[in-house]
């Protein structure tokens, strides 16, 4: 995934049974978004694998004045590069219970 | 406490922490 300068992680173990998993989400080079971030702390959230998408998640921290409206894609894109890697690892490690 | 909590119309909860120094690219 290239890098987009925000960095999204797991924010917590992932055994690959929950549908909903906790991330987090921060800034690491702020020079790469359009638009000035609120702050730079990490901010945790939790996503649903099967029924949301980066998207929404995205869209609803810029309507919460974390991001520029003109960073939706970035901000989108982070998330939906780590939900990928978390999906394409659970599909490897726990393949019958995908 | 450092953590600041926001909750957005949809009903989502984004809990904001401090990053690490050492998590920060040099700026």
């Amino acid at each position: 995934a290239e890098d987009t300068g925000v960095r999204v992680e797991l924010a917590e173990e992932d055994h690959g049974r929950k549908s909903s998993i906790a991330l987090r989400l921060w800034v690491e080079d702020p020079k790469k978004l359009k638009g000035k971030p609120k702050d730079n702390g990490a901010i945790e959230f939790t996503f649903d694998l099967e029924k949301e998408t980066p998207d929404d998640v995205a869209q609803e921290m810029i309507d919460s004045g974390f991001f520029h409206e003109n960073d939706l894609k970035i901000v989108a894109k982070s998330i939906r590069d780590r939900v990928a890697l978390i999906l394409w690892r659970r599909e490897r490690i726990w393949p019958r219970m995908q | 406490s450092s953590f600041t909590q926001v909750v957005h119309s949809a009903g989502r909860r984004f809990i904001v922490s401090p990053v690490p120094e050492s998590r920060l690219k040099d700026q």
